[in-house]
């Protein structure tokens, strides 16, 4: 099972919208995915209208396994829900003397041969969860908007994952994704230069500003489904693409 | 001093981007007003090209008073900025038994004579800070993005305020203030009724989806500084109207 941490401190950058429809498009091709909501806004139920209980707070807690709380989203696509009771397993792990970053990571271990891939959607921010999230992945995959305030935040986070990774030694920030893409704005080919300088083959293809993505979700539906012939549909089915392929394309 | 929390449960907003401006705003007409970052991104100081440091982390674990760590941003203009160090903070307050809530108030309580609005810029999420923020406000001030996803989380959000609420009897949601309104977007005209059914005469004249307002955090200057023509500069100056007053004229 390959574990895909979707993460990025800034909000508002495309997570839970990569997340999803990277889980769908994956599942689409006969991949067994799970899709994990470690955020308390618990969009990913509300993205897929899918019930948005029980949920990964369950087993945070040491109450539940996961797959005692999985519910099926769509073929080959199961869904651990989130909802604000996550604050609660933040602080919980964040008082484990030693071992709180591995919660998450001992969580998973049992369903490691029930999926080919494990994608997290984390939440924004540094908190004890979010630390988790990148604890226990193999990859991060890292929605950068193209804009300055969210540039402003990326060498920070990827501070943020170097320090993680010395306790994952697994863990490679694999996949710098550029999002929000608007080829009308002039400033968008300096702001995918720089991010191509820095990180070079990392860089996936960008996803353009599509409407159908942000209109998808509120029909509870991934794009493949809402919108399959959109631009949206087309960036996130070549971002399948590389991610099963192991490497940006771009 | 009034203190306004600039609050959502959602990432990106506007909530930097409205606590910046409105700040500005209100300091160019003569008031008084402390700028607040509390969030780890620190953005704040980021978006005024001012010191990064020090920060609400040292007086938040009780090292040090807001006047010590105040930066005059611009005339009539103080920030308290923020950095990735305020997780501990954040834990350090939720293990306080009874009253973790309440450090924020305290340490705005020294300086209620030298500001006439304290405007806090929280981070999304509901964390220890996060319900801080809410726990020394008067009001609360919540950017809506005019996204389904955006628009999903408003009545949780008004949950979390509500909760708040029972400790911090001042507390009212005063002001939900539309976001990334965008003209050419069908669904624009059903999103701005469903808030204005719901919430009334409390719903401020929208901030229209303006490229200005990016690019403005870019040169670290407010939208009154950096494209005073705009219709960014109108409506976050139709935004200080509206608090000036007491009340949305929308
Ligand atoms: N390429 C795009 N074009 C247009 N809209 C988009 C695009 N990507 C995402 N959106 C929309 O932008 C909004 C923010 O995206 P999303 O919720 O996925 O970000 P996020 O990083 O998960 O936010 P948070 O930090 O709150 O978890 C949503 O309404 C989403 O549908
Ligand atoms: N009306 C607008 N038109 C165009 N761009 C905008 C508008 N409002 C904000 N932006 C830009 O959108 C991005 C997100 O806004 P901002 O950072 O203020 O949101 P936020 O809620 O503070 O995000 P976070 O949850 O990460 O703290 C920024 O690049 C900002 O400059
Ligand atoms: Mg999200
Ligand atoms: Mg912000």
């Amino acid at each position: 099972m390959r574990i895909i941490a979707v993460a990025m401190t800034k909000g508002g950058v495309g997570k839970t919208t990569t997340a999803v429809n990277l889980s769908h498009g994956l599942a689409r091709r006969g991949h067994r995915v799970l899709l994990v909501d470690a955020d308390t806004q618990g969009q990913c139920a509300k993205a897929l209208g899918v019930a948005a209980e029980p949920t990964l707070t369950d087993v945070l807690l040491g109450e539940a396994t996961i797959l005692e709380v999985v519910n099926r989203a769509r073929e080959n696509l199961d869904l651990v829900a989130s909802d604000h009771h996550l604050t609660k397993a933040s602080l919980v792990i964040a008082r484990r003397e030693y071992d709180g970053h591995l919660a998450l990571a001992e969580a998973l271990a049992p369903v490691a041969d029930r999926y080919d891939f494990a994608i997290m959607d984390a939440a924004p921010g540094v908190d004890a969860v979010a630390v988790n999230v990148l604890g226990c992945a193999d990859d991060v995959l890292a929605p950068v908007a193209l804009n300055p305030a969210a540039l402003a935040g990326v060498f920070e986070f990827v501070r943020h994952v170097e320090r993680v990774a010395r306790h994952n030694r697994r863990l490679a920030l694999r996949w710098i994704l550029p999002t929000f893409h608007d080829l009308r704005v002039r400033q968008t080919g300096e702001m995918l230069e720089q991010l191509r300088t820095h990180f070079g083959g990392r860089m996936c293809t960008p996803i353009r500003v599509n409407i159908d993505l942000a209109e998808a979700f509120g029909w509870k539906r991934s794009i493949f489904e809402h919108a399959p012939q959109s631009r949206g549909a087309e960036d996130y089915g070549q971002l399948v693409n590389e991610v099963q392929a192991g490497s940006c394309v771009a």
